[in-house]
């Protein structure tokens, strides 16, 4: 697992969806 | 000073409502016991983990939301969040002692009151100096009668900090930082015109409030390496990136 990977979702996942 | 209302209201308009972040953070905890047996509920300590995830989740969100920061790539993002995390739960918590909390109490984000003097009897010494030096900066945020746009100005120059390393766009890391210095300056000349250098004061306060968290990530990191921590949290990952 990336170390930062959890941060790395948050900042980019999409609302729209 | 209009324009500068104008930038502060903006800054206001991205800050959760406590009733939001209470009735979020509970959920979750009760969706929590929910999903656990009789003989495996959390102990104190892992309640409070879980309430401080649950917050930390709330301020991710809370900086993704921010104009200012959008503004940043998603790399920066993540270094300013990765450097400033652990301010931000001191800070957040800080602000909820002086809006709701009494004297000798401590107000939880979900609500809840402790006394300070039971945490005191039940903590280790290192839990016990920390909850004491927290207290002693809500009383001096008190003291200076600390308001809701100053508080979001903190907020703002904890996480756009241009001195983290490995920062890519410092300049516009700084513009901002300049920008809410000036507001948040302004906002205390306006609004305090009598206590002199109120904005000073409120400076002053952030390098205890860094203090304060390098101190709790150093406790909860070594109470992680004991086991003491939930797995798999935002909590976790964040101390996680620190320590690698």
């Amino acid at each position: 697992k990336k170390p930062n990977a959890l941060l790395h979702y948050l900042l980019n996942k999409d609302d729209t969806k | 000073p209009s324009s500068n209302t104008g930038f502060l209201s903006e800054l206001l308009q991205g800050e959760p409502e406590e009733s939001q972040v209470c009735s979020r953070v509970v959920a979750s905890l009760l969706r929590e016991q929910a999903s656990r047996g009789k003989h495996d509920r959390l102990n104190t300590f892992s309640i409070m983990c879980k309430m401080a995830d649950q917050t930390l989740f709330g301020l991710v969100e809370w900086a993704r939301n921010c104009a200012l920061f959008k503004e940043l790539k998603v790399e920066d993002q993540m270094v300013l969040l990765q450097s400033c995390w652990s301010e931000l739960l001191v800070l957040d918590h800080l602000c909820r002692q002086v809006a709701y909390g009494m004297d000798g109490s401590i107000y939880l984000v979900t609500g809840q009151k402790i006394d300070v003097s039971t945490v005191l009897s039940q903590a280790g010494a290192t839990l016990s100096s920390l909850v004491s030096r927290a207290q002693d900066l809500v009383s001096k945020l008190r003291a200076l009668h600390l308001d809701r746009q100053e508080f979001v100005c903190l907020k703002y120059l904890v996480l756009f900090n241009p001195d983290v390393k490995s920062v890519q766009d410092r300049r516009q890391v700084e513009r901002t930082q300049e920008r809410v210095n000036r507001a948040l300056m302004e906002h205390t000349l306006h609004t305090h015109p009598g206590q002199s250098d109120k904005f000073g004061q409120l400076l002053l306060r952030l390098p205890e409030v860094r203090s304060i968290s390098l101190q709790v990530e150093e406790y909860l990191y070594q109470r992680h390496l004991l086991g003491d921590l939930p797995c798999n949290s935002l909590l976790t990952e964040m101390l996680h990136a620190k320590h690698t």
